[in-house]
């Protein structure tokens, strides 16, 4: 697995927006994409889960921290439409990314990822992959701790 | 926006786990892995989102179709240590993604993908995104509606 992994990657101007109890029907996540678009606010990650049941389920995106309160302003428009249960936003979070091509066959990756976190005491507040990457939002006073421990974890450590 | 997405990628393979009502706390996430892991069963899609008020949340993970049951099996055996409520799969899925460097900058990228996954009336059950590709589960059924749409959608139709 240490092999697989060739860097850290991480992002700190990163503030996280979450949707919660949305409904689980089509034209909903396009009706929040499209406000958002409309002022022209770049949205880093998107992550939704299935619904339970399928009737709500909670969006959370990402949007640098300077868009965070037009993001919420231009949501705060759409909850009648929506009918969300509430938005909950947060700055204090730093976005870390483990990279190297070739992971989706190592299923260890994720489990070292996961494991060296959980080590050093911090929860993982959301994840997400790709073919090359898992990225986690985690608080943003852990960010220091998490590198040097996932650096040490793959192996990645400089010499000297 | 267009002309930033260059592809649409799918695979048909898949079957989606989800964990429902898991604590969220340091160590739960590596728990779920390290028993993947063992066990030598790849993963693809990893999805989390945050908590609404820090104690519980759902983890949905998408596996090869031929490891599903193996997958749930390893999983219920830690539900009495990880505690979660219930385990939900569904092996009736396909993932689509739109795929496109520079797709970052481009929010309308997204948009565009909803609102024509919404107007050809399919719902979105899980989404995940990375740097350069959106992607997003949908029922298997509606594989080729969609694929065509979005081609469409994108301005990638092949010239008759
Ligand atoms: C919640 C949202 O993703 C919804 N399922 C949709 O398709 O728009
Ligand atoms: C739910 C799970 O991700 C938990 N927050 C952890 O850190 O392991």
């Amino acid at each position: 697995e240490k092999q697989v992994v060739t860097s850290i990657a991480y992002s700190t101007n990163e503030a996280k927006v979450t949707l919660i109890g949305l409904t689980d029907c089509p034209g909903v996540a396009a009706a929040i994409f499209e406000s958002l678009a409309k002022a022209a606010i770049n949205v880093d990650m998107i992550v939704q889960n299935v619904s339970q049941n399928g009737d709500f389920t909670d969006l959370t995106f990402t949007v640098n921290s300077s868009n965070l309160n037009l993001a919420c302003k231009m949501l705060n428009v759409l909850k009648k439409d929506l009918g969300y249960v509430d938005i909950i936003s947060n700055a204090m979070v730093c976005k870390i990314s483990v990279v190297g091509v070739g992971m989706r066959s190592q299923p260890g990756v994720a489990k070292i990822m996961f494991h060296t976190l959980a080590k050093c005491g911090i929860n993982i507040q959301l994840i997400t992959t790709s073919e090359i990457r898992i990225s986690v939002l985690i608080s943003s006073k852990y960010l220091d701790l998490a590198l040097q421990a996932l650096h040490t974890a793959y192996g990645l450590d400089t010499d000297g």
